[in-house]
């Protein structure tokens, strides 16, 4: 799965998701990342969020959704998707991904597996990670 | 507002040494030119369109060119995308055939009323909107032809962990 959030200079927000879903299928097994509010969310109220991982349990929480639930309850990015993800890991035994960008341009990056490339770009510096 | 771009090229539970590299590059790729949209003033839309569509591009990553192949040895894939201004948002799943389904889901957002295509109505759509439709094998990697072999392989000697496959 691939993803990316954005905020523009307007202050606006997008999210983007896309995936070729897990290796050796069903035929026809769809899931999060078309989904919206689990594959991804993007809201210039709050922010945007592009999830990566376990579909069924991406689904089952709709976990971009709520991780921007959290942040509209005020808590940090970080803290919010770190929330997030170990609901969906103590609830559903789910492990994933996922980047979030708030409309007030604060942004994380975390992740529940071992590694999960990602880079960002801001004030014209590029941060990049891949392992926990 | 400073602008700011983030992507990700998927959660995992092990990636090769040989592989880091190159999945350094393309994220780094992918960003930068999601960042160069903002910086030119473009929409926060376009920059995550643009950067998406380089790691569906990009045969390192399971999305577009180089994702992974389902239990007939096929490529389908899910993308979808939304604008945080007004909600709007449109997404495809069970594409086939296609490069880039990022796109297709942005027509579906732009072009349509509706919100999600599937398999069959998202290949008619696409035809009518003049997206080229390629060959399904273009899209398949042999480094995911071997592994799809190996997870045959080992599914068949034991009970399948979907967690191990994270997607």
């Amino acid at each position: 799965t691939v993803g990316a959030v954005a905020l523009d200079s307007n202050g606006d927000v997008a999210y983007a998701t896309s995936t070729g879903g897990l290796m050796n299928k069903m035929v026809g097994r769809v899931g999060d990342s078309p989904c919206v509010g689990s594959g991804g969310y993007a809201d210039s109220a709050m922010g945007a969020v592009s999830s990566t991982g376990h579909g069924e349990s991406i689904l089952k929480v709709n976990l971009a959704r709520l991780i921007l639930f959290h942040v509209q309850q005020g808590k940090a990015v970080g803290e919010a998707a770190d929330t997030a993800l170990g609901y969906m890991k103590s609830k559903v035994k789910g492990e994933g991904g996922v980047i979030v960008v708030s409309n007030a341009g604060d942004w994380a990056a975390k992740w529940t597996t071992e590694s999960m490339p990602w880079a960002a770009a801001q004030d014209g510096k590029v941060h990049f990670g891949l392992h926990r | 507002m400073n602008p700011v771009v983030l992507v990700h090229g998927g959660a995992s539970s092990e990636i090769p040494q040989d592989l880091e590299e190159r999945l350094r590059q393309g994220v780094v790729r992918a960003a930068t030119a999601g960042y160069k949209v903002l910086k030119e003033g473009g929409r926060a839309l376009d920059a995550v369109e643009a950067a998406v569509t380089i790691l569906e591009d990009d045969p390192e990553f399971n999305a577009g060119h180089g994702a992974v192949l389902n239990a007939e040895g096929t490529v389908e894939m899910d993308a979808s995308i939304m604008d945080g201004r007004d909600l709007s948002s449109g997404a495809v799943c069970a594409a086939r055939c296609i490069a880039n389904p990022i796109q297709l889901a942005r027509l579906v957002m732009e072009k349509t009323p509706h919100c999600l295509l599937t398999s069959h109505g998202a290949a008619k759509f696409a035809c009518a909107m003049g997206v080229p439709v390629i060959p399904g094998e273009q899209l398949i990697t042999e480094r995911n032809r071997q592994d799809l072999e190996k997870e045959k392989q080992k599914t068949d000697a034991e009970t399948p962990s979907p967690q191990k496959n994270q997607g």
